[in-house]
């Protein structure tokens, strides 16, 4: 465990938690991506399935990953019961099934083993790396975003960056490579770099989110 | 090249 590793969870943490202050604060869910936070769901529920067998390894991996879970979980839920009506399947259009197929394929092409926990953990790690793209994409059409929502998402994409260090600090200091982890994490953060310099020159100096 | 057997990132 190092400090990369270390802020990248605690980003991941507070994204999902500014996540939830946007719908508390605004009363709506306008601007988020419900696929995005169902292929989220999907990607927890497949790579934390060692929750059962490896509870008590780590007490804080075990704790995060019910966080995870339970917390996207209860967003969907508000999403889809409380603040519906801000729901706009017009703009929230992205071709998921793309996503998924693609995760699919690369999972069972490229497991470290084949067993179906290896292979849903490939999954999980190849969809959780485009899971971002329905909302990036959304974010496209309306052409701005309300700064709490920049600030969830750029949380978000500050995990998966933090965590790019920590593989370079385990595979100098530890020896510990995870090549499909590492690769898939790369693409996530690439697909991020638009919105961190719209982020960076609009958002952190006190201007509204807008593409130009 | 190390494969853990428990995966130990989130």
């Amino acid at each position: 465990m190092n400090l990369f590793r270390i802020l990248g969870d605690l980003s991941h943490l507070v994204s999902i938690f500014i996540l939830l202050q946007k719908m508390r604060s605004t009363r709506s869910c306008a601007g988020i991506s419900l696929r995005t936070q169902i292929l989220y769901l999907m990607v927890y529920c497949t790579r934390y399935l060692d929750i059962f067998w490896t509870f008590n390894a780590s007490l804080y991996n075990s704790s995060m990953k019910l966080v995870f879970i339970l917390s996207t979980a209860y967003t969907i839920y508000l999403m889809r019961t409380v603040y519906k009506t801000a729901l706009d399947p017009q703009i929230d259009t992205f071709a998921t099934y793309y996503l998924v197929g693609g995760a699919g394929l690369l999972a069972v092409l490229f497991p470290y083993k084949y067993t179906v926990y290896e292979v849903l953990w490939s999954f999980s790690i190849w969809l959780e790396s485009v899971a971002i793209l329905p909302q990036l994409f959304m974010l496209q059409r309306t052409g701005e975003a309300e700064t709490i929502t920049t600030h969830y998402l750029f949380a978000l994409g500050a995990y998966r960056a933090l965590y790019i260090p920590n593989w370079l600090y385990r595979w100098f200091l530890e020896g510990h490579f995870d090549p499909i982890a590492t690769v898939a994490g790369i693409i996530q953060t690439l697909l991020y770099s638009d919105f961190f310099y719209i982020y960076y020159t609009k958002v952190l100096k006190g201007k509204k989110f807008e593409l130009p | 090249i190390r494969i853990e057997e428990v995966k130990d990132e989130l």
